[in-house]
């Protein structure tokens, strides 16, 4: 572990918390996608999948156990408690059109032709996009509320920092994983224009509002 | 090899 690690793993909880506290509080899921949160429940289940069979630490099973159970509760309450405020004409990007091909890839391309490390890698190409029906979304209703585009400056940032841990790795530990790393340069390259509006004007308090 | 050990992360 280190801190670029540490740091990512606690932007990705700072992250989910938000986004369970922007539900909570408001009493709405308006302006967000909930394609993007059933594809983030499936990167999890996909991914952790070995939570009880191969144990790594204490802190890894309690986050993974956090982050799984965390993303189905938002599915559950985007799509059954608060149903009423889920703004789906405005969340249809094609699921299909990111889970078909990060299924193919994840079969052609994958380091052992296996069905746990074939999940593990279809996990790691649908997280990349696993935030384009958001990011189509806030494009379709011109604006995100304040709360959203921290949520989304906080997942941004914990593959970005992802990306300090994976050079740190190399460097220090001789330990390289290019799948994990071109799938989490592509993930962070889509937050790009996101981080430029949520700089220049999240930061300066104004309101997240794509050009017309 | 060397992937193996990546599946330490999250």
């Amino acid at each position: 572990m280190n801190a670029f690690r540490l740091v990512g793993d606690l932007c990705h909880l700072a992250a989910i918390v938000l986004l369970l506290l922007k539900i909570w509080k408001s009493r709405s899921v308006a302006g967000l996608s909930g394609k993007s949160q059933i594809l983030f429940g499936l990167v999890f289940v996909t991914r952790y999948l070995d939570l009880v069979t191969n144990f790594v630490s204490p802190y890894n099973t309690i986050m993974k156990v956090f982050f799984l159970s965390s993303s189905i509760a938002t599915v559950y309450l985007i799509y059954t408690k608060f149903k009423a405020t889920y703004d789906g004409n405005h969340d249809t990007f094609r699921m299909e059109f990111l889970l078909i091909p990060c299924a193919l890839l994840a079969i052609v391309v994958n380091h052992e032709f296996s069905p746990m490390e074939i999940l593990w890698t279809f996990s790691i190409y649908l997280e990349a996009v696993a935030i384009l029906p958001q990011l189509f979304m806030i494009s379709k209703t011109g604006e995100a509320e304040t709360i959203t585009s921290h949520y989304l400056f906080a997942l941004g940032s914990y593959r970005g920092l992802y990306i300090m841990n994976w050079l740190y790795r190399y460097y220090y530990e001789n330990n390289f994983d290019v799948i994990a790393v071109v799938a989490g340069i592509v993930q962070t390259v889509l937050y790009c224009d996101f981080f430029y509006l949520y700089i220049t004007k999240v930061l300066q308090g104004k309101k997240l509002q794509l050009p017309a | 090899c060397m992937e193996k050990q990546m599946k330490d992360e999250l």
